[in-house]
């Protein structure tokens, strides 16, 4: 079990349509400051659905939807799938692949908007991500996705704060 | 409750002190917790010795002491809760050159059982990786991906630090 | 002690907008007090536009942005309250390559006035400064000052970070 | 008008008699993590006598004396002295060259301690201290000494908070 690649549609500063493959084993991402490399694991963690959008570091989550940059327009809607393997079938879906996609789409009318959760293009709920999520090991409790700013938080907090770093994961 | 949080505590606490042994060259560190009959009533103390030191609180280490002990701690809790996928960004920001290359090594050692994937503006981490992936602002304000590259040839890669 | 505040802040938030646009080749930035009338009942809002940009708060900004607009205020108020002597530990931390070099050419102009001492492991830093001293642990936890030596000649520049 | 040498004798990471030379224009430290940098510059406000000792990273004043290391003999006191320039009398004392020094000493019967304020030798106080910095400007209120890790918690500030440092200036 694997992911397979990361696609991004207006998300954040990537306007237009990206794919980034990830391969098996050890990948580096570098690049100049402010160059879009925390907004990959921003764009991750959005498509798995979190339920604040803090993890985020987004106020509202419509700044997730691409701002146009310096001279583009403005996008009204950002999708991320995230695409894995499952050829082993650990998720009980037939297909040697799943896809998890999640859009965020400006209304039209008012200052709201639609968030939709889709599995291999089929409507589906935050509730069946899940449970997805839950059977693929990708994602458990184990801290296994470090953002930036949060080994410096660790070495900054509090006794109690790091005791309860533990009552997250148990 | 309580069997919940001691039966990840104990395996946490001994991966801890292997992990920060291993990074530091030889330090030590505990873990302790504030009250042990009750856990939820207290904190948990960590204290370090740098190799050649006298055991010290976090609040004494230096900034890159901090980080490595910090990092130790987060490696012993993915140790002990395994997964298939780790993301990490930036986590040697604050690491001299030699303390880099010790981290780097030990998260090479992760990529042999699952896939992992960092983001890093340090040589020794992206000499490490089996692929590189540059990012780059080509047109104003728009992230694009350069792409597979060898770590010698990116050009980002006179940006990262060496060491 | 309205006047007071406004007799700095006026001064301080122009610095502060030259400082960032230097330090960030081109990108402008803008500071806001919530409360005009009485600034004391709200606090001070910035917003920076980097080049290519459009404007965000400093929420949205990266890392290595956000630590270039704090630095860039940090550098106003130095200007606006000069002083003969300054240290800065590490101010160039989060940044890449090109970023740690805009600061330390900066900082080697308020060399020219002033006395400047930096702590750093970034070549781009070390390469500007006129004397180099290296800090090292001889006896175990015993800090000894290497001494002044060409940037080119210490050992610890291989830690040091490149550009 | 500027610092000449900062001396520092069993504080810190620093057992013994140390001299660090300070030179006009610009100097860099650079070294390993762990390696004391960061202690040269809590030695300087530490020489200043700042009230609090959060300053200098320190639970309380007595964690600032030399603990022995790995191997050595913990001290029982420390000593800094910064000794600058004052060639034009800027500070109103007949001599070329100021040195103040901040003495801390263990107690040898309870758990107190003692700190002692010199200039150029002859005992003073933290009033005098303060006196003689204003007339130098070598410490005014602008943020002239940035530590390790102040341009990081200005960056994650709230806006209330950035408001305060200019507060603290004026
Ligand atoms: N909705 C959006 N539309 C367009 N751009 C956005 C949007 N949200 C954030 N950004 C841009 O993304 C940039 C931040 O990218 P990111 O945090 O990924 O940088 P980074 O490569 O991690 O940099 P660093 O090395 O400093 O950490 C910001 O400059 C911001 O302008
Ligand atoms: N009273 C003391 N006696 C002996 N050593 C001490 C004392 N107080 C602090 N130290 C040591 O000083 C070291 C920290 O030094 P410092 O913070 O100056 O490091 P640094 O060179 O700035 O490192 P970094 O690059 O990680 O910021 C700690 O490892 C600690 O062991
Ligand atoms: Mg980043
Ligand atoms: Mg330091």
């Amino acid at each position: 079990m694997y992911i397979k690649s990361l696609e991004l549609n207006n998300f954040k500063s990537f306007g237009g349509m990206k794919v980034i493959p990830f391969l098996p084993g050890f990948t580096a991402i570098t690049g100049p400051n402010g160059s879009g490399k925390s907004n990959i694991s921003d764009a991750i963690l959005f498509a798995l659905g979190p339920k604040s959008s803090k993890v985020i570091r987004a106020g509202k989550l419509t700044d997730l939807i691409f701002n146009g940059g310096g001279e583009g327009q403005a996008a009204k809607k950002c999708r991320v799938s995230l695409i894995f393997d499952n050829t082993n079938r650990e998720v009980p879906i037939e297909s040697d692949e799943i896809r998890l996609t999640r859009v965020i789409k400006i209304s039209q009318t008012s200052d709201n908007y639609y968030s939709y959760f889709y599995v291999n293009g089929k409507i589906s709920s935050l509730g069946e991500f899940e449970d997805i999520l839950s059977s693929t090991g990708l994602f458990g409790h184990g801290f296994n996705l470090v953002q930036q700013g949060d080994i410096n938080s660790i070495a900054l907090m509090t006794s109690t704060e790091r005791r309860k770093i533990i009552d997250l994961v148990s | 409750k309580r069997e919940g949080f001691f039966s990840l505590y104990w395996p946490i606490r001994e991966e801890f002190c292997t992990m920060y042994a291993r990074l530091s060259n030889g330090g030590t560190a505990d873990m302790l917790l504030e009250n042990e009959q009750d856990p939820f009533q207290g904190g948990l103390f960590i204290r370090a010795k740098p190799k050649g030191k006298r055991t010290l609180r976090m609040e004494s280490l230096s900034g890159g002491e901090k980080s490595l002990v910090a990092l130790s701690f987060v490696l012993a809790i993915q140790k002990v809760k395994p997964s298939v996928f780790y993301l990490f960004d930036e986590v040697d920001m604050f690491l001299d050159g030699a303390n880099a290359e010790n981290v780097a090594k030990l998260i090479r050692e992760r990529a042999r059982q699952a896939q992992v994937i960092v983001i890093s503006l340090r040589k020794a981490m992206i000499m490490e990786a089996d692929h590189l992936y540059g990012i780059s602002i080509t047109k104003p304000g728009v992230s694009e991906i350069i792409g597979k590259v060898s770590p010698e040839l990116l050009e980002v890669k006179s940006e990262a630090h060496d060491g």
